[in-house]
């Protein structure tokens, strides 16, 4: 599903070039469950946004489901992240003055993949697999830190994608929500939907089967979760 | 410092209600390192808004240093804001296409205490406090999620409030800054400053001495932290 070489990102600020993400060489197959790990600062979200096709790298090869991502389009890139990838955003990314509902079903309304969706109905499921049935109507500035991070989960899985990108999706849960979110992701996984999940929590990563550490860009490690 | 008598507070949405706080008691002295515990929507954002003076209780009284704050008008509100009190927000709340350096300066602009402060000393000074030496210039969205998050810190430490309300400080931080982070706050702490801090994370929760278990908007447990 995923297979990049060398896959690098340096910001340009000016004359000071940042260096976030270097030499990045990996392969994840279809139904895997991996789990990016690493300090603050040392590039996850900036390869989760290349992975995802939310901005373009510097240097280095990124083929998604066996397509070159850099002969794509604009446009081509906006189709294939709305078919085939789920992202949670580190920042929930929500629409202000919107109700958890109408955000749910936005990525319906962009389904461009002929599948059939009924969007409320789909939204409401999605919604209530992440524990907030009772809170379809609430906006997002009338749900708490850890809601508004649970309505970004239940948006990036509605159209049903192959492919989920989860930026840091416990990071404003408690321990059990997490644990509730968790299971849920691994019954995915379980049938065959391939997730990369940042986490800085330990507990977390226990979850996936495999880890993938970056410190300063680079990846430094990559092996399975032991204890299974 | 802090002193609450059946503290509540109920959102309005149209018909509906949602008592998010319900009858906090509770009081906290001068000096003392406060853990805020709780599921997700269990209230503890709501509490910390409340006690910060960001908004205003539907019940109930709270006393600031003795100051009985229903009686206060919004630029009193305001104004013990300012002088007193250092809030790191759940979601940083920071300014957007504005530096690290500015976002930290930005309340000693404000300040009207009459102490003397040197703007960018002193927000250079609590941005390497936090780790951020390097990262002076970068605007909010040239930061990572954590980095962003600790901007939030140092700007809420700046100008030396006597208390600090931190929601969430470390929800976007890998363990080891984590660590350095409760380190730097049990070390400001130790110098007398009370410290009031929202976590879902057990490991944080035992770098403070008593924990407030939020459920459902009340307050379930209260007590200190065992293994000191
Ligand atoms: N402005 C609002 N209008 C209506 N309901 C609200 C509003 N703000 C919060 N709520 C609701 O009140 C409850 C408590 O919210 P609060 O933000 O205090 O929770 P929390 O304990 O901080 O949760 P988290 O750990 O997820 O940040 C939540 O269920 C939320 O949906
Ligand atoms: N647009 C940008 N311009 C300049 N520098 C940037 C930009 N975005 C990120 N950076 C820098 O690149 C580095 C990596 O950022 P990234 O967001 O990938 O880190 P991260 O591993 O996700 O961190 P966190 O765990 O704190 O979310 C950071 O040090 C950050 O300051
Ligand atoms: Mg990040
Ligand atoms: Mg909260």
């Amino acid at each position: 599903v995923i297979d990049t070489r060398g896959l690098s990102k340096t910001y340009q600020m000016g004359r000071v070039e940042v260096p976030a993400l270097r030499d990045a060489t990996f392969t994840v197959e279809r139904g895997e469950f991996v789990a990016i790990m690493g300090a603050s600062g040392s590039g996850k979200s900036t390869l989760m946004n290349l992975l995802g096709c939310l901005d373009t790298p510097t240097a280095g090869e990124y083929h998604l489901d066996g397509i070159n991502t850099a002969g794509l389009s604009r446009n081509a890139y906006a189709d294939i992240r709305n078919r085939k990838i789920g992202f949670v955003f580190q920042g929930f990314n929500l629409l202000a003055r919107t109700s958890a509902l109408e955000n749910v079903e936005l990525p319906l309304l962009y389904d461009r993949s002929g599948r059939e969706f009924d969007p409320p109905k789909a939204a409401q499921s999605a919604l209530e697999l992440v524990g907030l049935g009772d809170r379809l109507t609430h906006e997002s500035n009338q749900l708490s830190g850890g809601e508004q991070q649970r309505v970004a989960i239940a948006r990036a899985l509605v159209n049903e994608p192959a492919l989920v990108l989860a930026d840091e999706p416990t990071g404003n849960l408690d321990s059990r929500t997490s644990v509730e979110i968790m299971f849920m992701l691994q019954g995915l996984n379980a049938q065959g939907i391939t997730i990369l999940l940042v986490t800085h929590e330990q507990d977390i990563s226990l979850f996936t089967k495999r880890i993938v550490r970056l410190h300063d860009g680079r990846i430094i490690k990559d092996e399975p979760v032991h204890h299974r």
